[in-house]
């Protein structure tokens, strides 16, 4: 089993997904492109939130967000202070 | 696609046809029950329409090369800004660029609403999407209303008309036969027997030579890899230099590519090490037809005094593209500076040399230029055509 040390980001596949995906139909190239901030920065979270923020949200309660927005995950990098997912479409 | 979640912060980057915005609403709600930020629009945590107050949303994107098969509510930019307005008080929509040719879109919310008071919550049971209660932004009492971040950057790079040999990398095909090229070049270099990828199996074909294990040559994450590689991707951003990067790519089948790349640690000119987590993100069109390829990276070009036009010819060299678009986004106070030297001083002198510098990439004539000043960051737009 691989451990990664404390602060070396990881790579997490989900063969699922990806071992059959097929983009044949993929026609647009510009992307639509979404930012949204809930504090100024992740020192400065409000009192209330877990510990992590939204880093400390299960990626699988994405999902069903991620299917409405018709992209599925094909792999992440978790890393101390971003998790980068890689997404179907 | 892409997403990258910060503790403070989700970014979202979609393709295609994908439907982004309706997926908005649980995403404001995952925040709030799941992350525990606040909210304002309910009276509680219970109610299934609770949704976190955001401090600010920024929405964009290029125009689109085929809006008519766009979903939802990106069938058009009035579409996306009207469902936006229905969900978010003090939002802002602005056209950047031209309107007969390759323009880009922005939405965003004015952090000075955290001056105004919350509404009393009220309950949106029974309440049509249409007429529920807009949900406040900038309510971010007891920290105040203002991004603090000040090293808060994020460039963009959206390109067309991609030259079509470069262009050919980004098919599986291509992908394919560049990683059988590379590992029998390595198994050469190695010797068979000492190449896993062959001792592992043993496999021969009929002719007695080694059979790559297919996955190599076939799955999205190791070929993507190989394009990476093989494109200069995996140099913008060299291990060399950021020992902690990681790169995450995906080769599409018949052809796409997408990238995400962590950098956890960037090394600043003074030896000062931030770690505010910082990304890039890259996703290829190669299709002759809807070529394009964009690159985002909030990765601090003048904290490690590289400027921001060697990542941008850097990028630019690996697709060739006909024209490309660069939208800067800067935060306010953003430069940092020595002690006993004035910011504004350093800020005009960096930014009379970096705007010079901007001005000149290699191969492309710079056709605009504008700059919108918004409330607490600085963005600028520059179009460039191949000469």
């Amino acid at each position: 089993t691989f451990s990664p040390s404390e602060g070396t980001p990881y790579l997490t596949i989900n063969h699922d997904v990806a071992a059959d995906l097929d983009s044949t139909n993929a026609f647009e190239g510009p992307e639509k492109l979404l930012e949204v901030w809930f504090a100024p920065s992740a020192k400065a979270l409000p009192a209330g939130v877990k510990e992590g923020g939204l880093k400390a949200v299960n990626p699988d309660s994405w999902t069903p967000m991620l299917d409405l927005v018709h992209c599925k995950v094909l792999s992440i990098i978790n890393s101390e202070n971003v998790d980068a997912y890689l997404l179907s479409e | 696609s892409s997403m990258f979640v910060f503790p403070h912060k989700i970014i979202l980057k979609t393709c295609g046809t994908t439907t982004l915005l309706l997926g908005l609403d649980l995403m404001l709600r995952i925040a709030a029950a799941e992350a525990g930020f606040p909210y304002h629009n309910v009276a509680s945590l219970d109610d299934p329409k609770v949704a976190a107050t955001p401090l600010r949303v920024f929405y964009s994107r290029k125009n689109f090369l085929f809006p008519q098969r766009q979903r939802g509510p990106h069938k058009s930019w009035r579409d996306e800004v009207t469902f936006l307005d229905s969900m978010f008080e003090n939002g802002s929509a602005y056209m950047v660029g031209k309107m007969n040719g390759d323009h880009w879109y922005l939405y965003i919310t004015s952090p000075t609403s955290s001056l105004t008071p919350p509404r009393t919550p009220t309950s949106s049971r029974g309440v049509s999407p249409s007429r529920r209660s807009k949900i406040p932004t900038g309510i971010v009492a007891p920290f105040g209303g203002v991004i603090e971040n000040n090293e808060d950057e994020t460039l963009e790079i959206l390109m067309t008309d991609l030259d079509p040999e470069n262009a050919k990398k980004f098919y599986l095909d291509e992908a394919a036969a560049i990683a059988k090229e590379k590992l029998f070049a390595k198994s050469e270099a190695n010797g068979d027997a000492s190449f896993d990828v062959f001792s592992s199996s043993g496999d021969c074909d009929a002719d007695g030579q080694a059979v790559l294990p297919e996955a190599l040559t076939t799955e999205g994450h190791a070929l993507g890899t190989v394009v990476s590689e093989a494109c200069g991707l995996s140099a913008v951003y060299p291990t060399s230099t950021y020992p902690d990067a990681r790169v995450d790519a995906y080769q599409f089948s018949p052809c796409g590519f997408s990238a995400n790349g962590v950098v956890p640690a960037v090394a600043g000119a003074d030896g000062a090490v931030s770690k505010a987590g910082h990304y890039f993100t890259v996703h290829v069109t190669p299709e002759p037809q809807c070529s394009f390829a964009s690159f985002e990276t909030n990765v601090p070009a003048r904290q490690n005094g590289r400027q921001t036009a060697e990542v941008i010819e850097q990028v630019v060299n690996i697709f060739r593209p006909g024209r490309f678009s660069v939208t800067l986004f800067e935060a306010k106070g953003a430069l940092a500076t020595t002690p006993g030297e004035d910011a504004d001083d350093t800020r005009r002198n960096w930014g009379a040399a970096a705007k010079q510098r901007m001005e000149r990439i290699n191969g492309y004539r710079r056709v605009d230029r504008i700059v919108h000043d918004f409330e607490d960051y600085d963005l600028v737009f520059r179009y460039y055509e191949r000469e």
